[in-house]
């Protein structure tokens, strides 16, 4: 198994190599690519070697070719739909997010169970009843969804979720969801960001 | 050094651990803390071991020590002000979100740079201009920001963060931020996440 760490560095390689192919440069060091990031040469090489060997020691990486290595391992190589799941305060910023497509990711339905919200269209999409959303998947081919509706409701949507076949939530809620081993959930808990941040930033330079 | 990862199973250590204190349980074993979370007890106590021996093996943890402890390695046993900086769609949502409190963090402060927005009131605080935040920071003595600006303007405003004393910036902007080693930057980038869900999520049990 492949640590969280390393797919979301290898996201992290992605992006720092499309600003390198901007610059219409063509073979990059190790640190050139990590340059800004907080990861070493070492890391770098390290997370590369599970999926097999890329670039040649004292040569470099050709942009292009690992640009679309890290895509096809991150299946950013197509299309990705997802549905989001609550359209309030957070949800209305992360449907108007026009860098989810830099990647590849489109938000192509939404639910709501607010009778005030549904039917009407933010950009460009129209809020459905909770109640549509195993029909609106099915017919779409959706795999993955953001969830972000209050705590309270979060673990029976999510069940929801998952009996409508999608198999990846990103979660925004700050519960602990409880589902099958048939989904994965990836949680963005900003409380605990914040938590981390006032450890570490604690401990800088002086 | 600690890992970060450490500190972010520390804070979901933290969340479980009131939980059960919720529910007046006083006496605790590391598996009722980490049930719901992909956390292995082994692992749960070596996060521990970073900061001296509690509990006692076979007889388990009292929750209301643990709760004291945890909150004091994470510097949320007091409170901590922060500021905003960029109140758009993103900025407005995090702004209203109730859900900081929990952990003893207070916005204090919002700023930006359009003047249509300086001047009004959201949630209770007052937008000021982006110039006026050495005055604003150093009255309140904040060392945390969060930066929801767009990528473009992300770094200067970073920089100028920095210049007012800020010390940890979590970093909504999808950009590597290039700053001194007076700051510790946390980055919460959405698009590498759903990368992240992607690949894994493709590999749960069909
Ligand atoms: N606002 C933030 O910045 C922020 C930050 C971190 C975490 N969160 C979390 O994200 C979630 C959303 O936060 P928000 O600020 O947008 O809240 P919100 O109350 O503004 O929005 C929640 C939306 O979910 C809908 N909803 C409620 N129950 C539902 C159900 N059963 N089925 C379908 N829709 C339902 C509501 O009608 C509403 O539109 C919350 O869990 C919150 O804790 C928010
Ligand atoms: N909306 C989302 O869900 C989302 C998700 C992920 C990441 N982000 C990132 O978060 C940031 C904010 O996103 P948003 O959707 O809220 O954008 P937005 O355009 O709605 O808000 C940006 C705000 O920053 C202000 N601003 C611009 N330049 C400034 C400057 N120099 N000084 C002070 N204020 C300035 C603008 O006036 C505006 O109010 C962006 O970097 C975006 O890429 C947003």
């Amino acid at each position: 198994r492949i640590p969280q760490e390393t797919i979301r560095r290898l996201a992290l390689y992605l992006r720092s190599l499309r600003k390198l192919s901007q610059q219409n440069l063509t073979i990059v060091s190790s640190s050139q690519i990590t340059n800004h990031l907080n990861v070493t040469s070492d890391q770098f090489r390290k997370d590369l070697s599970y999926f097999g060997s890329l670039g040649k020691p004292g040569v470099g990486y050709r942009v292009d070719e690992l640009i679309e290595h890290l895509e096809k391992i991150l299946g950013v190589d197509s299309e990705r739909r997802i549905i989001l799941a609550g359209v309030g305060k957070l949800g209305s910023a992360l449907l108007a997010y026009p860098g989810f497509l830099n990647f590849n990711f489109r938000i192509v339905a939404a639910f709501d169970n607010d009778p005030v919200k549904i039917g009407k269209k933010r950009e460009g999409i129209r809020i459905e009843d909770i109640s549509r959303m195993r029909e609106v998947v099915s017919r779409f081919g959706v795999r993955l969804a953001i969830l972000a509706v209050p705590a309270e409701s979060a673990q029976s949507v999510a069940e929801k979720l998952v009996e409508c076949g999608i198999r990846g939530i990103l979660n925004f809620a700050p519960v602990n969801l409880d589902l099958s081993q048939k989904v994965y959930v990836l949680d963005v808990d900003m409380g605990t960001e914040l938590m981390a941040l006032t450890y570490f930033s604690r401990r800088v330079l002086l």
